[in-house]
């Protein structure tokens, strides 16, 4: 059988508002190392992979290989019914058809539980190569949030530029033209407040704002976002999850015809 | 103009 108890169970709350916006459905695939999901959005262009380490869970236990095919639009409501300091467990048997949701209130005097049906769900899986990328740009979760949100308004593309300046985004339209530029931090009090670059070459690419706004649903997870960025290549935006995994989205760029 | 490319022409699939 498979059991995952996680007395934070609002990082999975949070993980569902992250990609619910994204994703109808997709398969959660169990094995002792812990949870992990890849999913195209149906447009496929974006892809999303979520990793969730078993040594993040307070109880971990997944006798054998797992893929449990789920509706996220219907986990995301059970999972509304969590309260934000409940603990969350996910129960399933092997070959199971269902799954269980178990919220339990800290004091233990409110156990809630709900079982939802899993779909079979033939998703192929992509591989992701190791990439050593020319811009990796991190800054506070809130700011990109904001900055992407600002954006959309003058444009559908946002055009991310990274030199050894600084990090510049750029959209353009009827209104008007935008231009946000971010400066490496100098020194700041909180590290979480900071914007470091790290840059092989300077690199320019062009990304649709629809995406990279549902991507910015990470924003609860986590304080800061990091940005990798190559020639040619997709986008990644990773949020952190606690200490215990990730949510990575990745975007293909709009290339000159 | 700038056209959209898929997620799909850079990751391969397994």
């Amino acid at each position: 059988m498979f059991e995952a108890r996680l007395v934070q169970g609002n990082l999975l709350k949070k993980v569902l508002e992250s990609l619910k916006d994204l994703l109808t459905e997709a398969s959660w695939d169990c094995a002792d190392t812990g949870i992990q999901l890849q999913a195209m959005d149906n447009s496929h262009v974006s892809l999303v992979s979520v990793q969730l380490r078993a040594d993040g869970f307070d109880k971990f236990r997944c006798d054998r290989q797992l893929s449990m095919g789920m509706n996220l639009t219907s986990m995301s409501k059970i999972l509304r019914c969590a309260a934000n300091d409940d603990i969350i467990t996910i129960k399933a048997q092997d070959q199971a058809d269902n799954v269980t949701f178990v919220f339990e209130s800290p004091n233990q005097e409110k156990v809630a539980d709900y079982e939802m049906k899993l779909m079979n769900l033939d998703q192929e899986h992509l591989g992701i190569p190791e990439t050593d990328y020319a811009a990796v740009i991190k800054l506070p979760a809130a700011e990109f949030q904001r900055i992407i949100k600002d954006l959309s308004q003058f444009g559908e593309s946002v055009v991310i530029s990274c030199t050894k300046e600084g990090v510049k985004f750029s959209a353009a339209g009827d209104i008007g033209v935008g231009n946000i530029k971010l400066a490496q931090t100098a020194s700041v009090d909180k590290e979480e407040e900071a914007v470091t670059i790290e840059m092989q070459e300077p690199v320019t690419l062009t990304f649709a704002c629809r995406y990279l706004n549902m991507f910015t649903k990470a924003t609860c997870l986590a304080p800061q976002v990091t940005l990798s960025m190559s020639p040619e290549v997709p986008l990644v935006v990773e949020y952190k999850i606690g200490d215990m995994g990730h949510v990575r989205y990745y975007l293909a760029p709009k290339i000159e015809d | 103009t700038k056209s959209q490319r898929s997620i799909d022409t850079f990751f391969k699939r397994k």
